[in-house]
């Protein structure tokens, strides 16, 4: 989904 | 992930590790900006909110604790241990850096990708992050010469967001619908804000000196 793949950056 | 991310996280794990090396093993903070530290703190406090509600990878988890454990303890040593706090130059370190947080919070506040309480902060996060090296460069003209793990220290924490830049390149490329100006513009501003640092710091490294 949108929110996990975009918040994988540290 | 991929290379250009691998390589930023891995030179933004030095740079910490490099100041902490340096703090613990000769108890020496000299030149460091505390502000700048007290700053990334807040910076990695708001960003990982959510490393208990949703869980990424192993490596993930594991950094953000790294990142939290390692900025939260540089600013106990530079306040409140004893050698290391007598080293710190509190007359030099003197940029308002809550003057900062303010603006950013507010920016985060009108400029984000969605407006809920985590995506708030986090994107507070990217402004402040982009401007938190702000207090050590002042700090840096300030005190002119400074020893080379700092120098190295600066060096790699600057780089680590320059190569989150290719990164964020292959992405675009390699990933659909993978578009996000806010962290690419918040990335880019604060990656040439050391701009400057890295003409003098690759003049005097080609020099064979310390950095100047």
């Amino acid at each position: 989904g949108y929110m996990d793949d975009y918040h994988d950056e540290l | 992930m991929n290379i250009f991310r691998l390589a930023g996280d891995m030179t933004h794990l030095a740079s910490v590790l490099v100041l902490l090396l340096k703090i613990h093993t000769i108890k020496s903070c000299a030149g460091v900006s505390l502000r700048t530290q007290e700053l990334y703190a807040i910076v990695f406090a708001t960003r990982y909110l959510d490393i208990f509600t949703s869980f990424v990878s192993v490596y993930n988890t594991f950094m953000k604790l790294v990142f939290l454990g390692s900025s939260f303890s540089i600013v106990w040593y530079m306040r409140y241990h004893k050698a290391v706090h007598r080293t710190y130059d509190r007359e030099q370190d003197t940029f308002r850096h809550w003057f900062l947080v303010l603006p950013c919070l507010v920016l985060a506040l009108l400029i984000h990708e969605k407006f809920t309480f985590l995506e708030v902060l986090w994107t507070f996060s990217l402004y402040l992050e982009a401007v938190a090296i702000l207090p050590q460069l002042v700090l840096l003209q300030r005190t002119r010469n400074i020893d080379n793990l700092t120098g190295q220290y600066i060096f790699l924490l600057g780089g680590y967001r320059g190569l989150y830049i290719l990164n964020w390149i292959y992405r675009y490329f390699t990933e659909p619908h993978f578009v996000h100006w806010i962290t690419w513009i918040a990335g880019l501003v604060q990656t040439l804000l050391y701009a400057d640092f890295f003409y003098y710091y690759f003049l005097r490294f080609i020099g064979g000196r310390g950095v100047e």
